[in-house]
């Protein structure tokens, strides 16, 4: 099975095809089949055949090696953050998670939309607060008004949801994006699954928490890559790369994902094509 | 192991030369 979705590279044949919204030659990234692993093919290889509308051209002033950082994280973002929570000038975000692979993104998109007078806290391992203050973060640690909308990246307790009475307003969304950790077992994994249903369709008078918590699995929808990939030509976030690594050391690329430690993203390297 | 170029296209898909591939820790 070859694994991953997240890819950036040049269109180089459209024989065959009735695409008209893309050439040879033109720099593009996308996400994949996000289910590779029932399919077999994933996007870490040499040359891939790319759905039309999982993918955009890549803005000029993006690198296809940052690029190669935004389809499913910085759209994850986007989805959760613009569409869903419907984000305003003002508002304050809660972000747990502030150092992974969408917590950077969140981050850096949070603090563009909300401005100057929202707020956006983010947790975070000590080594890390630096990293992500400087990607537009106000605080570690909050004690002060309710937030109006929660992002978990982390999803691995659920007791951050059902104690969000606490710290979310009753208006506020909850968004669960992580669930599975690495080292999950088939049950933990199950269990989490179960958590995140019930959260969503247990109504209060049955014992649910009375807030509005939303978790949906990966959805391309074409006008909105458009729009995330609007919102990196205009800067609203940028990649954060932890680790390059060349296509014949992936395996090393994996261990560097496997130890827990990245901030941002790990990217391979398959053909440097700028 | 050798992964074959694609040779045929769908309607909907076109062919890309991969630059740059990011990892995804959950997915």
């Amino acid at each position: 099975c070859v694994p991953e979705i997240d890819f950036s590279g040049i269109v180089c044949d459209l024989r065959g095809t009735k695409v008209k919204d893309f050439n040879t030659g033109d720099r593009v990234f996308g996400i994949g089949p996000i289910g590779f692993r029932n399919v077999g093919h994933g996007v870490l290889r040499e040359y891939i055949l790319a759905k039309h509308d999982h993918m955009t051209k890549v803005p000029d002033n993006i690198s296809l090696k940052d690029a190669a950082c935004f389809p499913a994280t910085g759209y994850t973002a986007y989805c959760f953050l613009v569409e869903k929570a419907k984000l305003k000038k003002g508002d304050r975000v809660f972000i747990n998670g502030g150092s992974g692979a969408v917590g950077v993104m969140a981050i850096q998109l949070a603090r563009t939309i909300v401005g100057s007078t929202g707020l956006v806290v983010a947790t975070c391992s000590p080594a890390k607060t630096d990293i992500i203050r400087n990607l537009g973060a106000d605080e570690e640690h909050y004690s002060s008004r309710p937030f109006d909308v929660i992002l978990d990246t982390v999803g691995n307790d659920h007791a951050l949801y059902s104690n969000s009475p606490a710290y979310l307003t009753p208006a506020g969304l909850f968004c669960t994006i992580g669930m599975v950790e690495i080292g999950s077992t088939v049950w933990s994994a199950t269990k989490r699954l179960l958590q995140l249903l019930s959260a969503m369709i247990v109504p209060v008078y049955l014992g649910g928490v009375p807030r509005r918590h939303i978790f949906e699995p990966l959805n391309i929808v074409h006008s909105r890559f458009v729009a995330m990939a609007q919102l990196v030509e205009e800067g609203a976030f940028k990649a954060v790369i932890d680790s390059t690594y060349k296509f014949t050391d992936a395996l090393d690329a994996y261990d560097r994902v496997m130890s827990r430690k990245v901030t941002g993203k790990v990217v391979i390297e398959v053909n440097d094509l700028e | 192991v050798e992964v074959p170029i694609p040779t045929t296209c769908a309607d909907d898909e076109v062919l890309v030369q991969i630059s740059h591939v990011s990892l995804n820790s959950a997915i």
